[in-house]
């Protein structure tokens, strides 16, 4: 197999609990990231229709003419979609420029799709998450692709603000300690 | 005297007249919720009586994509809406609430999705989410990378929080420090807004660099063309520099940009609530200028601003600016050790990493903008 985010931290982020292995028939969404096409092209793109001196500056483009440039290839289309269908997974839905899929299938099938994966219930609070503990692989065949698949090991991200009390003890903590070194 | 960041305050220093307001309906501006927090209504209605009186505003979002749930507000999703809707005063604002519906489903990459699948959204997005860039896969990072210039590539603003944690610190296996680096911060394709404090805190005064301030070097992606003179430039001219270890300096600088960060009043659960800081303050500050400048802009029939840093980098280097007031004192956080002591890059004169360029000065700022 081919695990295309090997260096994906697995940490279960501070707050969260493990609670249990989801069963079988329990429904996951995962999200797959396939390969789009002139990566290239849209960079160089993207620098003129930024760049005040080009003549191309705030020509931006449509939805439609984006999809035209990075959609997927039809090898990468058929390749993924027959993939997904030897497992019984159908009815994915997809965006407009074709370029990620988001499925649904029992967390049984996910881990037959994608060998290592074992996926858990994590609680934070009232929130609850899946995800794999373990990394994922995917058939070599489909390295070229597939960048990533979405839903496995990202926990969502705390975003708290900063009061200033407890910036202020903050700072005298750190002062603190800067004069002990 | 002021007893903290109100709307008012904010735009008397980034010189926003009353005049300063969105004209245009077809003009609008976004932020974005990644967590079961939502604002309300009721909180946004009362902090723009409360605070807002002297200057045209809108006092409800026109717009909920996504599910907004009926519990208490969140503090984070209240300051986006209110600051957004306070300097971008008036301009149609859309709220893009994406906590995942599934609990598989990761929230961040289906705002995205939802970005990439509208054939109309707001022109401008203010977006206060970030991982550590050593806890992402690079497949996962160079991927969203593309997404971002699929979002420049239609003409859109997307600015990010540059963080709350300095230069941050991580602990390397032979334990070492190095600083660490924020994502999505720290893409070359989205526009990155850092922290400043008033040099007086209860003044209209000019600005210091706040030291929770998000700002470095990627380790994952390159420094872009737009902003190398400006990054060698700091690096050549800034009197103490950390060691050379701790950073990556080839990386992708930041933040670009920076706003007021420390001391803001806020609205949420109907009680007014002083000593609210971070980027997450300063960045929809700063996303509602830009969607000023965007009405401008399209009233003059010119395209929106799209992708900003090539614009503003060029404009910079270009010679003496007024276009923003450049922070020049202050450093921000870092590792506790004895070699940095707790202490990451500071600010100097043109761009560094803990303030950007500086902070807006509107009028100015518009002039650059509406003819770059």
């Amino acid at each position: 197999g081919w695990a295309p985010e090997q260096d994906q931290s697995l940490r279960v982020p501070a707050g969260w609990s493990h609670v249990d292995r989801v069963a079988p028939l329990d429904e996951l969404v995962l999200t797959f990231a396939l390969r789009q096409q002139n990566v290239e092209h849209l960079m160089k793109l993207v620098g003129r229709v930024s760049d005040p001196d080009s003549p191309q500056y705030g020509k931006y483009l449509s939805l439609e003419e984006l999809c035209t440039l990075v959609q997927p290839s039809r090898l990468t289309l058929n390749t993924v979609h027959k993939w997904l269908g030897a497992y019984g997974i159908k009815g994915c839905k997809t965006i407009s420029t074709l370029d990620f899929l988001e499925c649904v299938m029992p967390a049984s099938t996910a881990e037959r799709l994608l060998p290592g994966a074992q996926f858990h219930r994590y609680v934070s609070g009232e929130r609850s998450a899946v995800r794999s503990p373990v990394p994922y692989s995917l058939h070599e065949e489909l390295a070229e692709h597939i960048d990533f698949v979405g839903g496995l090991h990202r926990f969502p991200a705390e975003r708290k603000v900063v009061t200033r009390a407890s910036g202020e003890e903050e700072a005298t903590a750190q002062y603190q300690q800067r004069r002990a070194a | 005297f002021h007893l903290g960041v109100t709307p008012s305050v904010i735009r008397k220093r980034y010189n926003l007249t009353d005049r300063d307001i969105g004209a245009l309906p077809n003009n609008s501006q976004a932020c974005a919720q990644f967590l079961e927090q939502y604002f309300h209504p009721a909180d946004l209605a009362e902090f723009m009586k409360l605070f807002a009186s002297s200057f045209g505003h809108c006092s409800r979002v026109d717009q909920v994509v996504g599910h907004q749930g009926l519990g208490k507000a969140g503090l984070e999703a209240s300051l986006d809406v209110e600051y957004i809707m306070s300097t971008g005063a008036n301009i149609s604002t859309w709220v893009f609430s994406n906590a995942g519906r599934h609990e598989s489903q990761e929230p961040f990459l289906a705002w995205l999705l939802l970005l990439s699948n509208m054939s109309s959204v707001p022109w401008v997005h203010s977006v206060s989410y970030g991982d550590d860039e050593d806890s992402l896969s690079r497949a996962y990072m160079e991927r969203l990378n593309v997404e971002f210039m699929k979002a420049a590539a239609r003409g859109l603003t997307v600015l990010f929080a540059s963080g709350d944690a300095g230069a941050g610190c991580r602990k390397l296996a032979g334990g070492s420090h190095t600083f660490r680096p924020s994502f999505p911060a720290s893409s070359p394709y989205v526009t990155t807004v850092g922290g400043t404090a008033f040099q007086n805190p209860f003044r209209v005064t000019w600005e210091v660099t706040d030291y929770i301030s998000g700002g470095g070097f990627s380790n994952v992606f390159p420094m872009p063309d737009y902003q190398a003179a400006a990054v060698r430039n700091f690096l050549h001219s800034a009197p103490k520099l950390p060691p050379r270890s701790y950073y990556n300096s080839s990386g992708r600088a930041y933040p670009d940009l920076a706003a007021l960060s420390d001391n803001y009043w806020v609205v949420t659960n109907r009680i007014p609530l002083p000593w609210v800081s971070g980027t997450s303050a300063s960045t929809p500050v700063v996303g509602g200028i830009m969607a000023l400048i965007n009405d401008r802009r399209l009233q003059k029939g010119l395209p929106p601003l799209g992708f900003l840093n090539p614009a503003l980098y060029k404009l910079q280097e270009k010679g003496p600016t007024a276009a923003f007031y450049d922070v020049t004192q202050g450093c921000h956080l870092s590792c506790l050790d004895a070699a940095v002591e707790g202490q990451g890059f500071c600010a100097g004169p043109s761009w560094d990493p803990v303030s950007g360029w500086g902070t807006p000065n509107f009028p100015q700022l518009l002039k650059a903008l509406l003819n770059p």
